[in-house]
């Protein structure tokens, strides 16, 4: 209508006057620069330039990320179907600045804690947290006895949070998070999502923490001659990994695609059949349901 | 008139070197009609492959060909389809003949290095069409 041209046209010279590039005005207004494929296309469309230039990720990191891909994805670059999770984003971020606070323990076996600094700017709105990780990387310098178990300290240092729901910073949050270390893996995961939950939600732009972890030997191990207080130190600080449920239009829904073969926007007629199905399908998980009672 | 017929009859129905089923396939089967066809590129050869770590190979498929006049139910047409071509054909040549274009498509995992040096694995909707249809 004319009304939302004029405003478009509005939004577009002022747009223009703070220096945009033109083609950013295409961008999805999910309230931050278009995530992922996007922003390139519009601008490859644009100018005939690819993607902005970037830095260089953790070699590590993208090791893993390359796993990460050929587990979830055919070689065509075709979603897998055999995954039963929601999550149709994964990022992981390194660590923007990090520095080691003590040596560690080694009688203890606490280990040198970490204070770490996330930057979260790549995360849109309109991306929803499912779980997070803290991701170790260990490489063969790493001695250690075959099995350890650990316990995990982390410390989010600073407040800021946007909503009141959040204690004000420095929280901090023990966890029992029993993982073990074991020789032959090449990663090692600390499930942190409680902690990062909110702060995710709250659209949080960084993460400031301390991560320190206490290990024992797995009591269950025979001592054995050459066992010994053991010296591990991480040489490497943790990844952070998102994994995260695009809601935009444009991101592959799976649970939608496996349910509804076609979308209702491709055939209007399709919602009558859509809510006949859903009527049905309540209709006949009543009678499932009451069939188990029986 | 049996003079008259007659001698028609006496002249080749069909020119020899006719060949009938040529003939019919004009009517069943246009030309180069509407169908999917492939193209492989790789994310290099746009120079994105600095910031496109995978698929090394992306085969968008496109959708290309004439639609039959009598278009019906074999591409999923709905009835609007012919009533568009009925009005090209007889109405107002200004409006377009029905196109070819996708009907279904398949998602695509793209892992992606962004300018802040994180890494990304997304899960895109429609980026390989599947299935064509006139429309």
């Amino acid at each position: 209508s004319q009304a939302s041209r004029g405003d478009a046209h509005l939004t577009s010279s002022s747009e223009l006057e703070s220096g945009a590039e033109p083609w950013s005005l295409l961008q999805p207004l999910d309230g931050r620069g278009g995530s992922g494929l996007l922003s390139p296309l519009f601008k490859v469309l644009y100018d005939g330039q690819g993607g902005a230039p970037r830095l260089q990720p953790d070699s590590r990191a993208l090791r893993y990320m390359k796993r990460l891909y050929k587990a979830y994805a055919t070689k065509e670059g075709i979603p897998k179907s055999n995954r039963s999770h929601l999550y149709n984003t994964v990022r992981l971020f390194t660590p923007c600045a990090q520095h080691k606070q003590d040596s560690g323990d080694q009688v203890t076996g606490a280990l040198p804690s970490m204070d770490l600094l996330f930057s979260l700017d790549r995360v849109t709105a309109v991306e929803h947290l499912l779980k997070s990780v803290l991701l170790y990387t260990l490489n063969n310098t790493v001695s250690f006895p075959s099995t350890l178990k650990c316990l995990c300290n982390l410390v989010i240092k600073e407040s800021g949070f946007s909503n009141r729901t959040l204690p004000r910073a420095p929280y901090s949050f023990t966890f029992n998070s029993q993982f073990e270390f074991r020789k032959k893996h090449k990663w090692v995961e600390v499930d942190v999502t409680a902690l990062l939950q909110p702060l995710v939600a709250s659209n949080k732009r960084s993460i400031h923490m301390s991560v320190d972890f206490t290990c024992v030997k797995d009591q269950l191990q025979q001592p054995s001659a050459q066992d010994h207080p053991f010296n591990l130190t991480l040489p490497t600080p943790p990844s952070l990994l998102l994994y995260l449920n695009d809601t935009s239009a444009q991101a592959y829904h799976r649970w939608y695609s496996l349910h509804y073969k076609r979308r209702p926007s491709q055939c209007p007629h399709q919602k009558r059949v859509l809510s006949a199905y859903s009527r049905e399908e309540e209709a006949s998980g009543g009678v499932r349901s009451s069939r188990h009672r029986r | 008139d049996w003079e008259t017929g007659s001698s028609d009859l006496k002249k080749p129905l069909v020119p020899a070197s006719f060949n009938l089923s040529d003939y019919f396939k004009q009517f069943l089967f246009p030309q180069n009609e509407c169908e999917l066809h492939d193209f492989r590129l790789s994310f290099s050869q746009l120079k994105w492959d600095n910031w496109i770590v995978a698929p090394h190979r992306y085969n968008p498929r496109y959708c290309k060909g004439d639609c039959p006049r009598a278009v019906g139910h074999r591409y999923g047409s709905p009835v609007h389809t012919m009533v568009q071509n009925i009005i090209y054909e007889k109405l107002d040549s200004s409006v377009p003949k029905p196109s070819c274009v996708p009907a279904k498509y398949n998602p695509l995992s793209v892992l992606t290095i962004e300018p802040d040096g994180s890494i990304a694995y997304k899960e895109y909707e429609d980026m390989i069409a599947t299935k064509c249809t006139c429309r």
